[in-house]
């Protein structure tokens, strides 16, 4: 059979190119909503202060408290939602 | 539910609120009406009233902006944040703001309220039929002047009901020209302009003069978006242009080619391939009285919520037939305290039905109606001779399809809600549900499949129609053994049901028929005011109804007992 005409993929003006990585999403969301502070963030390891601060939004947003950037995780950070931090910072 | 640090709350109950400004999403008169619902689900449970200023220093001012908007705490484009708003106190203490790159919507697409013509404002109804051809937005066909208009009803050629829509050249927001169109071509800074525009704003709302020279003359309205403003992309606002060219192909509608989140998107321009002018297309957009009512709970004082269901969780999720869930109204109560709500006396002789004083319905939440499969088969009378109204009390009593059911002894008689065609009955409860016990305890009829479960003791039974699961033992529900039996259902929306025993409830989730984590609650922690071992708990007409003997006790959905009486002659109606 024919192959059909490759999808375009365009930049559209205006738009981020290639948007955060999945990291650098978890890193923003946690600081501003409160979950970490910029100082927990660069002291120490980084992976246990990620791992902490995601168990602590985890926690928060009632799902799985598994410390890892997994799926659910990532979804929620993408969910539309208030900006009110969720822990006073 | 959590405060903010130190119980930041406001220290008077009669709070003003003032809208700065208006997103061009929605009429003016759409977003005034979801912000004074959206405090009245706070009024509704505590002594706080609102009350809506047009000039002056409010308690809350409410303002549209977008990105960095003069707080700084920028807001982000499309989705992603959507609104915030600040903890009580003065200044800009307790205001909410609303990020205008969202499409603000009533949360279920593209709200188009008309003016003028014949349908008294109504909204437009997409699709509708115009000299045969069907559309699904605002249309200038069949007339001269350009004006976009709409059908209100499926049918324009069967109706003529009709009104014209948002647009430039029929109306302008705000600026200094009370709300004349805009004059095109106009000019400004010595160009000239035949389209709304954004130069000369650092805000990026459409603006339009009002004469021929904003030079000169100075005077100038806001555009409000057509149904087909695009959101977001590089020219937030503008409309669609179809048909417009991408990479050589013409297309007459939205598209999601060239992307690869399958957004829509349509140029704004007839041709994107040079001008590379586009937006997002409207899709179901977010509800503002759903994300107003969140902020205000900021406004008053509440923090976030971890509990899922809160109107105060963090995350937007759209519900049809909104309620406020305990988690808020402890929130809100905790720091205001309750409503002015009738407290309950104990019943005295029932008066006759004339003299007695019709409980105000402050306002009910309307559920949505569903078709609901007849019943399968009539049952049989058994003998008239057995009169509901000679019983003392019931087994259990529930809404089915509509009319209350009262279950005694393996008999039961139905009560139509709606309307008065009296007690119908008595019917064998086996002839209707083959398997079930005599005696039951509680029953309940799902909303949305229309399953009814049975409950006997420890064991439960679920029928759709005539067939039956069960029965089987309530642990399956994840209801502890030191429960003997259930006393009553009060269904909640989304698939929930509040199942009470004793003096506590547990929340069932249909779906997954397993109880929600965090119960049992203790019922007085809610339903104060009604008997704390009620014998029958059951919804009927929006209303949760506590029995205990010959009495009941009514409670409205904003928890407050508005009726005692006696189940035989208010519900049952007997002589």
């Amino acid at each position: 059979p024919l192959q059909s005409k490759p999808q375009a993929v365009v930049t559209f003006p205006g738009e981020l190119v290639g948007a955060w990585s999945d990291l650098e999403l978890a890193e923003s969301y946690l600081l501003r909503f409160g979950y970490t502070t910029e100082v927990e963030a660069k002291t120490g390891s980084k992976h246990a202060s990620l791992g902490k601060a995601l168990r602590k939004m985890q926690k928060q947003l009632g799902l799985e408290e598994t410390g890892e950037l997994d799926a659910s995780t990532l979804e929620a950070m993408r969910a539309p939602r208030c900006g009110v931090p969720d822990q006073p910072s | 539910f959590l405060t903010f640090e130190g119980d930041l709350k406001w220290d008077h109950m009669d709070l003003t609120y003032r809208v700065m400004n208006y997103s061009p999403d929605l009429d003016r008169a759409v977003i005034d009406d979801a912000f004074k619902r959206a405090f009245k689900v706070w009024s509704d449970v505590t002594p706080l009233t609102f009350t809506q200023i047009y000039s002056g220093e409010a308690d809350i001012m409410i303002m549209f902006g977008s990105g960095e908007h003069g707080d700084g705490y920028p807001f982000d484009g499309k989705d992603g944040l959507l609104a915030h708003a600040f903890p009580p106190g003065r200044g800009i203490q307790g205001d909410a703001h609303f990020d205008d790159d969202e499409f603000w919507t009533l949360g279920t697409g593209l709200v188009v309220k008309t003016r003028h013509g014949n349908a008294n404002g109504a909204d437009c109804h997409f699709p509708f039929i115009f000299e045969g051809r069907s559309y699904s937005r605002c249309i200038t066909e069949g007339r001269k002047d350009g004006l976009p208009w709409c059908a209100t009803t499926p049918s324009y050629d069967h109706d003529k009901k009709y009104g014209f829509c948002p647009s430039e050249l029929l109306y302008t927001d705000g600026g200094n020209s009370d709300g004349a169109p805009c004059v095109f071509p106009f000019v400004f800074d010595g160009s000239s302009y035949d389209s709304c525009t954004t130069d000369g704003r650092s805000d990026g709302y459409r603006w339009c003069a009002t004469t021929t020279n904003f030079d000169q003359d100075k005077k100038y309205g806001f555009c409000p978006n057509r149904d087909t403003a695009v959101i977001g992309g590089n020219s937030q606002g503008d409309p669609c242009v179809f048909p417009f060219t991408f990479l050589g192909q013409s297309y007459s509608a939205c598209t999601s080619q060239g992307r690869q989140d399958g957004k829509l998107w349509c140029a704004t321009t007839s041709n994107y391939d040079t001008d590379k002018k586009w937006g997002f297309c409207p899709d179901k957009g977010y509800s503002i009285f759903l994300v107003a009512a969140h902020e205000f709970g900021h406004s008053l004082g509440l923090d976030h919520s971890s509990v899922r269901e809160a109107l105060m969780y963090p995350m937007y999720s759209y519900v049809q037939d909104f309620q406020l869930d305990p988690d808020d109204v402890q929130g809100i109560q905790y720091l205001y305290g309750r409503g002015s709500g009738p407290a309950p006396t104990a019943p005295v002789p029932a008066p006759t039905e004339e003299s007695q004083p019709m409980p105000t319905e402050a306002g009910s939440t309307s559920t949505s109606e569903e078709e609901t499969p007849e019943p399968t088969a009539e049952p049989i009378p058994v003998d008239p001779s057995w009169d509901a109204c000679m019983e003392e009390s019931f087994d259990a009593i529930t809404e089915i399809n509509g009319e209350l059911h009262f279950f005694k002894d393996g008999k039961y008689w139905t009560h139509p809600s709606f309307w008065k065609s009296g007690i119908q009955g008595a019917f064998f409860t086996a002839d209707t549900w083959p398997g079930l016990p005599a005696v039951i305890d509680a029953a309940f009829q799902d909303v949305l499949t229309k399953r009814v479960f049975f409950f006997a003791s420890r064991q439960f039974w679920v029928f759709s129609g005539k067939s039956v699961l069960g029965p089987r033992g309530i642990e399956k529900l994840g209801i502890g053994k030191e429960v003997t039996r259930i006393t009553g259902a009060l269904q909640r929306g989304r698939g929930k049901v509040l199942l009470f025993s004793g003096e506590s409830y547990w929340r069932l989730d249909v779906k997954v028929q397993r109880v929600d984590k965090g119960y049992p609650r203790a019922t007085d922690d809610i339903f104060t005011g009604v008997p704390l071992d009620a014998r029958n708990v059951f919804l009927s007409q929006d209303k949760y109804h506590f029995c205990q003997g010959k009495f009941y006790w009514r409670m409205t959905p904003r928890y407050q007992v508005d009726r005692v009486g006696y189940v035989k002659y208010d519900i049952l109606q007997c002589p």
